[in-house]
């Protein structure tokens, strides 16, 4: 608020010098000649003088920058966009320029605190006149001239130079801040703009591939946690939109990326992912689950007598990037499940456990999802140690009577059919590739259809584990030996089940699954 | 049998939509990922290649940026100096190169076009240019096919390749077209 | 169904369905060859 006077219009002049500077047939791509020139007339303007006027020269900088745009994209008498664009970028390759050059030149060249403090307070200024222009203009608002400013700053400040590469981590920081503060649930109007830059090949190299010790990837995790969340209620309706199936199909080209070419980042953060993504989004979820560490060769599920049991990869746990005993929430519940799983006492606890779990009366809102993911994985962790700590190894015999296997059967038997399929989803979820987890919880899942009381419980198993088979691939390991068990082995008598047969489509289905798995 | 949507019965439900309005379980049974334009089975990274979450196709390698020395960009010097694109100046090579690299784009047209104006034609079922070998006579002709010996620029080799060949005129394409709002402009 | 947040961001969605971020957004200006999508034959190579 009041800027003070003549400072637009100083604001304006020196914007269009360093417009008319940059694209000058003198100065070429570098512009640093003139760059210092021009920090002289900065100057001499008094730009430079305090950091409240620094700060108000970069907002009405990008403010003036955005404006051209919408009168460019307004223009009638040129209607071909493949025409406008051009002109957008004219101008805002300039500021662009102008900003990564302030910013390598902030502060001496070994002093990364001013630099990286120059850039926060530009990304956070483009950032709150998006948001602002965002609000204001509502449906008009355009993604353009953010999209532009952004993706071409990140690629000016990655450039192979001593003194960018000094701060890179910083600038990766800041970005995925800017990004956070940006997530579609917070500028819907920006959402497909938001993907392009999350997605951009280099930014998702700086992020994943090259930055040292994956340090950037929970950050990553973290702006794809947002993306999904977003989608999440749009997704839960049963057509989609245009608009959410064009951002879906983007979202899934984006995972094929991750799947292929850093699938242990999705292993790492396949926790988090799954406790946003609607149970229904079946193949999305897939395409994590089925992500496996690259120098592991997974054994062909379909093998005749494949002995899981034996393989070496069971004994190691997987990496959860999550820290899941802190979601078991009230602390007072925390602290009864820890107190049963000691000391398999009080029996009430495995009463009152339905109730923790329900938050509402309202049919498809019933239960709170997370805390049902965490309550199962910690469950579940707990037994593989305990179970360990006794010298044996999980398998059919070891993970029964106990107290773990009380509350896996407790929640089979007391949930109802909500409940349980969300339950039982949440043991689906730890079907991935070969490690401790998915032995556990396929052993788990077996057991409980083993030992069911109802056929309704096998049902939902059945269903469980069905409809992520029937979708396209990919499949995750786990669920493919899971389900090979399951109609292979007599002791579960699969196929005398009255469910297995109610329907023509449903029998053919099963012998379909059956026939491509054996 | 469970009697909500969480059963079986429940399934059965989103199997027998799929037959009638597949769009509204378009989640339930997923789709193709395999027609999202990714190479999922190339043994390097995709991402370096990545065009985005909405491109049907990778990069081109004209796409994609790198940064060179400073003094190597002199478009800014020498901009006005170029003569401007005529493909008519072109030799077939260059006119090939355009139009393999320049898929979805006007230019794969202009180069199209201009390999037409030059006898080549686009055999629409083997994705192939050819044209007659000059002076070369034909062994067969009628009003629907000819055989004989034509040359086929063979874009995996980068070369043109002399086959004898049993050509269908109606697999042919006929003149290229360029509506007129995507004249390209140099 | 949609909460009311939800359904004002689905509005807003929409509107950037119809300005759709294009691929020379994220590339720098090509003075010489910039992209010129346009519809080609579904027989011409696509890839």
């Amino acid at each position: 608020y009041e800027d003070p006077p003549g400072l637009v219009e100083k604001t304006d002049q020196l914007l269009r010098d360093w417009i008319g500077i940059y694209h000058s047939q003198h100065q070429g791509r570098d512009s640093t000649k003139a760059f210092s020139m021009f920090v002289h007339q900065m100057n001499v303007y008094g730009i430079l003088k305090t950091d409240d006027l620094i700060t108000r020269f970069f907002r009405l900088s990008t403010q003036l920058c955005v404006e051209t745009v919408y009168r460019v994209l307004a223009e009638k008498t040129n209607p071909s966009l493949s025409l406008l664009r051009p002109k957008c970028y004219h101008t805002l390759d300039a500021f662009v320029r102008l900003v990564a050059l302030l910013v390598k030149h902030s502060g001496d060249a070994n002093n990364t605190t001013t630099k990286i403090h120059l850039l926060n307070k530009v990304l956070g200024i483009v950032a709150g006149c998006l948001l602002q222009d965002h609000d204001t203009r509502i449906t008009d608002f355009q993604q353009l001239p953010y999209q532009r400013i952004f993706t071409m700053l990140f690629l000016e400040l990655n450039a192979p130079e001593p003194v960018l590469e000094a701060i890179n981590f910083h600038v990766l920081t800041a970005y995925c801040h800017t990004l956070h503060i940006l997530r579609p649930s917070k500028a819907a109007g920006f959402c497909y703009a938001w993907l392009e830059l999350v997605s951009h090949r280099v930014f998702m190299g700086r992020m994943l591939a090259t930055s040292p010790q994956q340090k950037c990837w929970p950050l990553y995790a973290q702006l794809l946690i947002d993306l999904f969340k977003y989608l999440a209620p749009f997704l839960r309706n049963a057509e989609l939109a245009k608009p959410v199936t064009m951002l879906y199909k983007g979202t899934l080209r984006v995972l094929l990326v991750l799947l292929h070419d850093f699938p242990e980042f999705l292993c790492d953060y396949h926790y988090g992912f799954c406790d946003v993504i609607p149970p229904n989004c079946i193949q999305m979820r897939n395409l994590i689950l089925s992500a496996f560490p690259r120098n592991m060769r997974l054994p062909d599920p379909f093998t005749p007598n494949l002995k899981v049991d034996m393989l070496q990869e069971i004994s190691y746990g997987p990496r959860i990037l999550a820290n899941i005993a802190m979601m078991i929430t009230p602390p007072q519940f925390k602290k009864d499940l820890d107190s049963y799983l000691k000391a398999r006492a009080p029996v009430t606890f495995l009463s009152e456990l339905r109730g923790n779990l329900q938050i509402s009366n309202n049919p498809g809102v019933r239960y709170n999802v997370q805390l049902m993911n965490a309550l199962i994985l910690y469950v579940g962790t707990q037994a593989i140690a305990y179970i360990r700590s006794k010298g044996l190894s999980p398998n059919m015999s070891t993970i029964a009577h106990s107290a773990h296997m009380d509350i896996f059967q407790n929640l089979s038997v007391d949930l109802d059919t909500e409940g349980r399929y969300l339950y039982l989803n949440a043991i689906a979820n730890q079907l991935r590739y070969p490690n401790s987890h998915t032995h556990y919880f396929s052993c788990t899942l077996l057991y409980l259809f083993a030992e069911a009381n109802t056929e309704a419980i096998q049902e939902q198993i059945t269903r469980v584990l069905l409809e992520r088979l029937i979708v396209n691939r990919p499949h995750p390991w786990g669920l493919l030996i899971t389900f090979i068990e399951l109609i292979k082995n007599p002791t579960y008598r699969f196929w005398q089940h009255e469910f297995v047969h109610c329907a023509p489509e449903i029998e053919k289905l099963f012998e379909s699954v059956a026939r491509s798995c054996m | 049998m469970v009697n909500d949507q969480f059963g079986i019965v429940g399934l059965l439900t989103f199997i027998r939509a799929a037959e009638t309005d597949p769009n509204l379980v378009s989640l339930a049974l997923g789709q193709d990922l395999t027609a999202l334009g990714l190479n999922l089975n190339s043994p390097d990274n995709l991402y370096p290649t990545f065009a985005g979450p909405w491109a049907e196709h990778p990069c081109r390698p004209q796409d994609i940026d790198f940064h060179v020395p400073p003094e190597y960009l002199i478009n800014h010097a020498i901009r006005d100096k170029l003569a401007s694109m005529k493909l008519s100046r072109y030799k077939d090579d260059l006119l090939f190169f355009m139009f393999y690299n320049n898929v979805g784009d006007v230019l794969q047209i202009a180069a199209a076009q201009e390999l037409y104006a030059r006898d080549w034609r686009y055999h629409t079922e083997d994705k192939v240019w050819i044209t007659q070998v000059p002076g070369m006579v034909l062994m067969e002709k009628t009003s629907v096919y000819e055989r004989g010996t034509y040359y086929f620029f063979d874009a995996q080799n980068w070369r043109k390749v002399a086959k004898e060949f049993y050509l269908e005129y109606n697999k042919l394409e006929g003149r290229p077209i360029m509506t007129p709002n995507l004249h390209h402009n140099s | 169904p949609l909460l009311k947040e939800h359904q004002t961001q689905f509005q807003l969605m929409e509107s950037a369905f119809y300005h759709m971020p294009h691929l020379s957004d994220s590339e720098r200006i090509r003075p010489y060859l910039p992209r010129t999508p346009c519809p080609t034959p579904a027989y011409y190579i696509q890839s």
